[in-house]
Protein backbone atom coordinates (compact mmCIF):
# COMPACT_ATOMS: atom_id res chain seq x y z
CA UNK A 1 0.00 0.00 0.00
CA UNK A 2 2.79 2.55 -0.78
CA UNK A 3 1.61 5.83 -0.94
CA UNK A 4 4.78 7.73 -2.49
CA UNK A 5 6.86 7.14 -5.22
CA UNK A 6 10.32 9.11 -3.92
CA UNK A 7 12.41 8.91 -6.90
CA UNK A 8 13.02 12.50 -8.68
CA UNK A 9 12.34 10.49 -11.80
CA UNK A 10 8.91 11.27 -11.51
CA UNK A 11 6.90 14.18 -12.07
CA UNK A 12 5.37 14.12 -8.59
CA UNK A 13 6.50 11.69 -4.79
CA UNK A 14 2.45 11.09 -4.98
CA UNK A 15 0.79 8.50 -6.06
CA UNK A 16 -2.67 7.94 -6.97
CA UNK A 17 -4.12 5.45 -4.36
CA UNK A 18 -6.95 4.60 -7.15
CA UNK A 19 -4.65 3.38 -9.49
CA UNK A 20 -3.57 -0.21 -9.84
CA UNK A 21 0.09 -1.23 -8.77
CA UNK A 22 0.77 -1.99 -12.63
CA UNK A 23 -0.89 1.14 -13.90
CA UNK A 24 1.47 2.86 -10.70
CA UNK A 25 4.52 0.89 -12.60
CA UNK A 26 3.69 2.29 -15.97
CA UNK A 27 3.20 5.94 -15.25
CA UNK A 28 6.53 5.67 -13.55
CA UNK A 29 8.19 3.83 -16.68
CA UNK A 30 7.00 6.42 -18.66
CA UNK A 31 8.21 9.37 -16.42
CA UNK A 32 11.94 8.06 -17.08
CA UNK A 33 12.09 6.65 -19.97
CA UNK A 34 13.28 9.75 -22.02
CA UNK A 35 15.85 9.80 -19.98
CA UNK A 36 17.36 6.27 -20.69
CA UNK A 37 16.91 7.51 -23.83
CA UNK A 38 19.42 10.23 -23.27
CA UNK A 39 22.04 7.73 -21.28
CA UNK A 40 22.03 5.62 -24.52
CA UNK A 41 21.98 8.22 -27.12
CA UNK A 42 25.02 9.55 -25.24
CA UNK A 43 26.51 6.30 -25.10
CA UNK A 44 26.22 6.31 -29.16
CA UNK A 45 28.62 9.57 -29.39
CA UNK A 46 31.44 7.76 -26.90
CA UNK A 47 33.92 7.39 -29.61
CA UNK A 48 34.51 3.71 -29.87
CA UNK A 49 31.09 2.73 -27.64
CA UNK A 50 29.40 1.44 -31.05
CA UNK A 51 32.44 -0.74 -31.71
CA UNK A 52 31.66 -2.79 -28.90
CA UNK A 53 29.41 -5.77 -29.42
CA UNK A 54 25.32 -5.34 -29.46
CA UNK A 55 25.75 -7.67 -26.25
CA UNK A 56 28.77 -5.08 -24.21
CA UNK A 57 26.99 -1.75 -25.36
CA UNK A 58 23.59 -3.93 -23.61
CA UNK A 59 24.97 -4.65 -20.29
CA UNK A 60 27.50 -1.39 -19.71
CA UNK A 61 24.14 0.34 -20.00
CA UNK A 62 22.28 -2.31 -18.09
CA UNK A 63 24.49 -1.90 -15.57
CA UNK A 64 25.56 1.84 -15.62
CA UNK A 65 22.47 3.98 -17.06
CA UNK A 66 21.97 4.93 -12.73
CA UNK A 67 24.83 5.89 -12.38
CA UNK A 68 24.89 7.61 -15.51
CA UNK A 69 21.60 9.41 -14.23
CA UNK A 70 22.81 10.33 -10.72
CA UNK A 71 25.75 12.31 -12.85
CA UNK A 72 23.42 13.90 -15.58
CA UNK A 73 20.61 15.02 -12.84
CA UNK A 74 23.15 16.08 -10.14
CA UNK A 75 21.56 20.01 -10.08
CA UNK A 76 18.08 18.26 -9.21
CA UNK A 77 19.93 17.98 -5.70
CA UNK A 78 20.19 21.44 -4.05
CA UNK A 79 22.28 21.39 -1.42
CA UNK A 80 21.72 24.56 0.08
CA UNK A 81 18.22 24.88 0.04
CA UNK A 82 17.78 20.96 0.98
CA UNK A 83 15.14 20.40 -1.76
CA UNK A 84 15.28 17.96 -4.93
CA UNK A 85 13.42 18.94 -7.83
CA UNK A 86 11.56 16.33 -9.60
CA UNK A 87 11.01 15.92 -13.39
CA UNK A 88 7.53 18.06 -13.37
CA UNK A 89 9.99 21.00 -12.11
CA UNK A 90 8.59 21.07 -8.85
CA UNK A 91 10.72 21.27 -5.91
CA UNK A 92 10.31 19.10 -2.31
CA UNK A 93 12.02 19.39 0.52
CA UNK A 94 14.14 17.09 2.33
CA UNK A 95 11.74 17.14 5.40
CA UNK A 96 8.75 16.12 3.34
CA UNK A 97 10.74 13.33 1.43
CA UNK A 98 11.69 11.83 4.43
CA UNK A 99 7.88 11.84 5.66
CA UNK A 100 7.12 9.86 3.11
CA UNK A 101 9.53 7.00 3.42
CA UNK A 102 12.56 8.43 1.66
CA UNK A 103 15.57 7.48 3.81
CA UNK A 104 19.53 6.54 3.73
CA UNK A 105 19.43 6.93 -0.22
CA UNK A 106 18.31 10.42 -0.22
CA UNK A 107 21.48 11.44 2.47
CA UNK A 108 23.27 9.84 0.36
CA UNK A 109 22.62 11.20 -3.15
CA UNK A 110 22.84 14.75 -1.69
CA UNK A 111 26.23 13.77 -0.64
CA UNK A 112 27.23 12.47 -4.17
CA UNK A 113 25.71 15.67 -5.15
CA UNK A 114 27.28 18.46 -2.82
CA UNK A 115 30.98 16.89 -3.09
CA UNK A 116 30.65 16.37 -7.28
CA UNK A 117 29.48 20.03 -7.52
CA UNK A 118 32.29 21.21 -5.65
CA UNK A 119 34.99 19.92 -8.03
CA UNK A 120 33.09 22.67 -9.90
CA UNK A 121 33.54 21.01 -13.28
CA UNK A 122 32.76 21.85 -16.83
CA UNK A 123 30.44 20.81 -19.34
CA UNK A 124 33.08 19.09 -21.16
CA UNK A 125 34.45 17.19 -17.82
CA UNK A 126 31.26 16.12 -16.85
CA UNK A 127 30.52 14.08 -19.98
CA UNK A 128 34.08 12.68 -20.21
CA UNK A 129 33.77 11.60 -16.88
CA UNK A 130 30.29 10.32 -16.94
CA UNK A 131 31.32 8.25 -19.89
CA UNK A 132 34.34 6.75 -17.55
CA UNK A 133 31.08 5.89 -14.90
CA UNK A 134 29.55 4.08 -18.23
CA UNK A 135 32.49 2.29 -20.04
CA UNK A 136 33.17 -0.22 -17.25
CA UNK A 137 34.81 -3.26 -17.81
CA UNK A 138 34.29 -4.76 -14.36
CA UNK A 139 30.29 -4.66 -14.68
CA UNK A 140 28.78 -8.05 -14.53
CA UNK A 141 28.47 -9.78 -18.18
CA UNK A 142 30.52 -8.20 -20.32
CA UNK A 143 32.04 -10.66 -22.64
CA UNK A 144 34.96 -8.95 -24.53
CA UNK A 145 36.32 -7.47 -20.73
CA UNK A 146 39.34 -6.48 -22.84
CA UNK A 147 37.87 -4.25 -25.70
CA UNK A 148 35.59 -2.60 -22.71
CA UNK A 149 39.15 -2.07 -20.81
CA UNK A 150 40.96 -0.43 -23.77
CA UNK A 151 38.09 2.11 -24.15
CA UNK A 152 37.88 2.29 -20.70
CA UNK A 153 41.50 3.48 -20.18
CA UNK A 154 41.50 5.67 -23.56
CA UNK A 155 38.40 7.65 -21.72
CA UNK A 156 40.37 7.74 -18.17
CA UNK A 157 43.62 8.96 -19.98
CA UNK A 158 41.45 11.84 -21.78
CA UNK A 159 39.89 12.34 -18.45
CA UNK A 160 42.84 12.71 -16.80
CA UNK A 161 44.30 15.31 -19.34
CA UNK A 162 42.02 17.31 -19.42
CA UNK A 163 41.15 17.95 -15.83
CA UNK A 164 44.63 18.40 -15.98
CA UNK A 165 44.94 20.95 -18.41
CA UNK A 166 41.72 23.31 -16.76
CA UNK A 167 42.73 22.58 -13.58
CA UNK A 168 47.11 23.21 -13.36
CA UNK A 169 47.31 24.09 -9.44
CA UNK A 170 44.59 21.36 -8.53
CA UNK A 171 46.65 18.05 -9.12
CA UNK A 172 43.58 16.03 -6.71
CA UNK A 173 40.59 16.86 -8.89
CA UNK A 174 41.42 13.64 -11.10
CA UNK A 175 42.14 11.50 -7.99
CA UNK A 176 38.83 12.60 -6.93
CA UNK A 177 36.58 11.83 -9.46
CA UNK A 178 37.89 9.02 -9.42
CA UNK A 179 37.28 8.12 -6.16
CA UNK A 180 33.64 9.45 -6.93
CA UNK A 181 33.16 5.66 -9.34
CA UNK A 182 33.18 3.32 -5.94
CA UNK A 183 30.52 6.24 -4.33
CA UNK A 184 28.27 5.67 -7.67
CA UNK A 185 28.63 1.97 -7.53
CA UNK A 186 27.27 1.85 -3.39
CA UNK A 187 24.22 4.82 -4.69
CA UNK A 188 23.90 2.10 -7.43
CA UNK A 189 23.47 -0.56 -4.91
CA UNK A 190 20.98 1.25 -2.80
CA UNK A 191 19.09 2.40 -5.31
CA UNK A 192 18.91 -1.85 -6.47
CA UNK A 193 17.64 -2.53 -2.95
CA UNK A 194 15.19 -0.02 -3.05
CA UNK A 195 13.68 -0.95 -6.46
CA UNK A 196 13.76 -4.48 -5.86
CA UNK A 197 11.43 -3.74 -2.33
CA UNK A 198 9.18 -1.32 -4.74
CA UNK A 199 8.31 -4.20 -7.38
CA UNK A 200 7.86 -7.26 -4.80
CA UNK A 201 5.35 -4.65 -2.73
CA UNK A 202 3.86 -1.83 -5.10
CA UNK B 1 12.93 -10.08 -9.19
CA UNK B 2 16.87 -10.76 -9.01
CA UNK B 3 17.96 -8.14 -11.83
CA UNK B 4 16.91 -4.72 -10.90
CA UNK B 5 17.60 -3.81 -14.58
CA UNK B 6 15.35 -6.57 -16.00
CA UNK B 7 12.97 -5.41 -13.32
CA UNK B 8 12.44 -1.60 -14.72
CA UNK B 9 11.77 -2.68 -18.02
CA UNK B 10 14.79 -1.15 -18.72
CA UNK B 11 16.89 -3.77 -21.10
CA UNK B 12 13.95 -3.17 -23.67
CA UNK B 13 14.19 0.32 -23.48
CA UNK B 14 18.21 0.59 -24.04
CA UNK B 15 17.40 -2.26 -26.75
CA UNK B 16 14.78 -0.21 -28.14
CA UNK B 17 16.77 2.72 -28.33
CA UNK B 18 20.32 1.38 -29.64
CA UNK B 19 18.29 -0.51 -32.16
CA UNK B 20 18.87 1.61 -35.12
CA UNK B 21 22.45 1.11 -34.57
CA UNK B 22 22.22 -2.34 -34.13
CA UNK B 23 20.25 -3.59 -37.03
CA UNK B 24 23.04 -4.42 -39.11
CA UNK B 25 25.81 -5.84 -36.90
CA UNK B 26 26.35 -9.67 -35.82
CA UNK B 27 26.67 -10.02 -32.08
Amino acid sequence: NRMYLVCPMNTSPYVDPQKSGHSIWEDFSMSFTPAVREVVEFAKRIPGFQDLSQHDQVSLLKAGTFEVLVVRFVSLFDVKERTVTFLSGKKYSVEALRSMGAGDLLNSMFDFSEKLLALNLSEEEMSLFTAVVLVSADRSGIENVNSVEALQETLIRALRSLVTKNHPNEATIFTKLLLKLPDLRSLNNMHSEQLLAFKVHP
Amino acid sequence: FSDPASNLGLEDIIRKALMGNMEDRPE
